[in-house]
């Protein structure tokens, strides 16, 4: 719910998402990790743009088209731009243990 | 369900209020709806899970319990090694520190691949038909997709210094064992009669009659036995022929010699954890049990290409 959150926040940043396998039920196969801080990105691209917004040339060029023109083009995103892996040891349903390596699940950092 | 059942007497439909029998049906359609979406609910929330777990690679949730499997401790230090890396990556390690990981002595196919998994051997009655020096061990890897490619495999064994050498190393310096340890390659020729050779062979073709089988040498390894350690065998010829001609999974035979018989201080292989002995319980044998390691790459986990 983003009216009563902290998500009011203008600019585009990355907020703490906590997936705790437990909660799923996944806990009877995934043996570690209990879960993950995985994040997420929420908030607005504003003109101009800051360095700090990690925006790309083409995010600057709409953004600016966006100033001119609201109704035909819409601002920026606030996306995910860099991740990180995780590793995940499970028992696999032969109940043999299984090591692997998820690529893309933590957000690292957030741009426009 | 339970919204429509507390509704006020008051804000009650009066045709409901007026016919008993048409409020029953009436309840029984409201509960037929409110149960409905609850299936529709629990319909998404099964396919969001599927969508899950196809990302993770898998069909469905495995249904076991973890508490009943004995994991071996080795994954526990592969998985801390994983985590330590992934850690790393995010925090960009140098190009030049990457290579120079990848070229480490430690496990290259750990880092390389992207899945691991562990095997123990199917325990059969035949088993204890075998010479106490040779064992042949047998590996369900059935279970690895056929979309996985293959990055190597590896046999570990344990061993530990029988009580006969315990006895002698009494009389050692500790910092001479550290050294000959270190300094593999000195031997001098006192201390051959500590040295054991492993060797891991392949069955090529299964003993049917009495000696119309063929088992091929994969690895040899020589092991020190005053020490306290695990040796590790490659083993991926067998496992790339296994995974693509699955019925010719015929296992591994291994072999136990003293290099140097005669002399040799441990003339039987009760030192190197082939098999488990009378006295072993189930925690203690989990631990030491010879384990297959087999590292692949599952193209479905493929890092995407950055923009």
């Amino acid at each position: 719910n983003t009216k009563n959150s902290v998500f009011k926040r203008p600019h585009c940043r990355r907020y703490n998402m906590y997936v705790d396998f437990r909660k799923v039920d996944w806990d009877t196969w995934i043996v570690a990790p209990p879960g993950y801080d995985a994040f997420f990105c929420q908030g607005e691209c504003p003109y101009p743009l800051a360095k700090h917004m990690n925006a790309t040339n083409h995010a600057v060029i709409q953004n600016i088209i966006h100033s001119k023109n609201p109704a035909r083009v819409p601002a920026p995103c606030c996306v995910p731009i860099k991740h990180s892996a995780i590793s995940m040891l499970y028992l696999d349903r032969d109940k043999k243990v299984v090591l692997k390596t998820y690529q893309d699940m933590i957000v690292e950092s957030c741009g426009c | 369900t339970s919204s429509l059942t507390e509704l006020p007497q008051g804000k009650t439909t009066p045709s409901l209020t007026r016919e008993p029998g048409t409020k029953l049906a009436k309840d029984s359609e409201d509960s037929s709806k409110g149960s409905a979406k609850l299936d529709k609910d629990a319909e998404i929330i099964k396919k969001l899970e599927e969508s899950l777990l196809n990302s993770f690679g898998l069909d469905e949730k495995p249904n076991v319990d973890k508490s009943q499997v004995k994991i071996h401790p080795y994954m526990f230090q592969l998985y801390n090694l994983k985590v330590k890396e992934n850690l790393e990556e995010a925090e960009e390690v140098s190009e030049d520190r990457r290579e120079s990981k990848a070229s480490s002595k430690f496990t290259p196919q750990a880092i390389l691949a992207n899945t691991v998994r562990s095997f123990t051997h199917i325990e059969s009655p035949e088993d204890k038909f075998h010479p106490e020096h040779k064992m042949l061990f047998r590996f369900d890897v059935s279970s690895i997709p056929a979309r996985e490619i293959l990055q190597g495999a590896e046999l570990r064994i344990n061993y530990s210094p029988p009580p006969s050498v315990e006895k002698i190393l009494e009389t050692y310096d500790k910092d001479t064992i550290s050294n000959l340890h270190v300094n593999r390659r000195k031997w001098s020729k006192n201390e051959l009669i500590y040295l054991t050779r492993i060797n891991v062979f392949d069955v090529v073709r299964p003993s049917k009659g009495s000696r119309d089988h063929v088992h091929r040498l994969i690895d040899t390894s020589v092991i020190d036995v005053r020490m306290n350690s695990t040796v590790s065998l490659d083993v991926s010829p067998s496992l790339k022929r296994w995974l693509s001609k699955p019925q010719t999974n015929y296992g591994f035979y291994v072999e136990v010699n003293p290099l140097k018989f005669d002399s040799s201080v441990v003339k039987d292989a009760s030192h190197v954890r082939l098999r488990r002995s009378i006295s072993q319980d189930d925690d203690a044998w989990s631990e030491k049990q010879p384990l297959l390691i087999v590292h692949t790459d599952d193209p479905k986990l493929a890092k995407r290409e950055k923009r």
